[in-house]
């Protein structure tokens, strides 16, 4: 068993980093 | 959306031009995942958070070489053979003027005629990262992302701690873990072309 989560990063153009959006902690099996 | 966060296996159709990211399979972090998967040391075309796609590229005015290929076009009753090309890796990106890293480019797809899906021709390829319409350096970007991401797994410690604890009594039926840990952390890059955003996707599975 185990969990899984993220984070995800939005950037523009100019290299501004804009969002982080995170993907929440998720159980598996 | 947890299923498309890391995408497996879509390769969409491209139009004649498309703006991608070049990432290169060697980065200890990219994702092996999906039936486009090649080499170690292929550069692959990541955008519209697709699979990372492998592709040929032109081959350098002074290599002996005659490899030619033969590739679907949008038609998918048409393919088109072009000469002189060849997988596009880690040891042939510097003819095309760009090192083994994550660069943003322009890419003009089989002559102009598009692809159904999957790998393609790269016929024209443009460097755009560092230019005046596109001053962001993917690579940069990437590795100040990466470092940033190490920062919030130290700051979430007691969270994972939590995650893993519940994980254990919810998933497994245990009180308690047993207390080996892996850690496997992946990356996604992508340019979004629509958006005219670069997206750069962390994920970490910790198994015990």
């Amino acid at each position: 068993f185990g969990i899984e989560f993220g984070m995800a990063y939005v950037v523009s153009k100019e290299g501004k980093l804009e969002r982080s959006i995170a993907l929440p902690i998720e159980p598996f099996a | 959306d947890r299923k498309k966060f890391f995408p497996q296996d879509r390769t969409g159709p491209l139009p004649g031009k498309v703006v991608g990211v070049l990432a290169p399979n060697s980065h200890p972090l990219i994702r092996k995942v999906g039936r486009f998967l090649h080499d170690e040391d292929a550069i692959y075309l990541s955008l519209n958070g697709d699979s990372y796609r492998w592709f040929y590229a032109p081959l350098a005015a002074n290599d002996p070489r005659t490899n030619s290929v033969t590739v679907p076009v949008v038609d998918r009753r048409a393919r088109m053979q072009f000469e002189r090309v060849l997988l596009l890796r880690d040891s042939s990106i510097q003819s095309i003027g760009m090192t083994a890293d994550f660069h943003l480019v322009e890419i003009e797809v089989n002559g102009g005629h598009g692809s159904p899906e999957g790998t393609f021709v790269a016929s024209k390829i443009r460097k755009l990262d560092g230019s005046k319409e596109y001053p962001l350096k993917v690579a940069e970007v990437v590795r100040g992302l990466q470092s940033r991401y190490s920062d919030y797994l130290t700051n979430n410690s007691r969270e994972i701690d939590v995650g893993m604890s519940k994980a254990a009594a919810k998933v497994a039926g245990r009180k308690k873990e047993l207390g080996l840990r892996h850690r496997e952390d992946s990356m996604y890059v992508t340019w979004m072309m629509d958006s005219e955003r670069l997206e750069v996707r962390f994920l970490t599975r910790i198994t015990d």
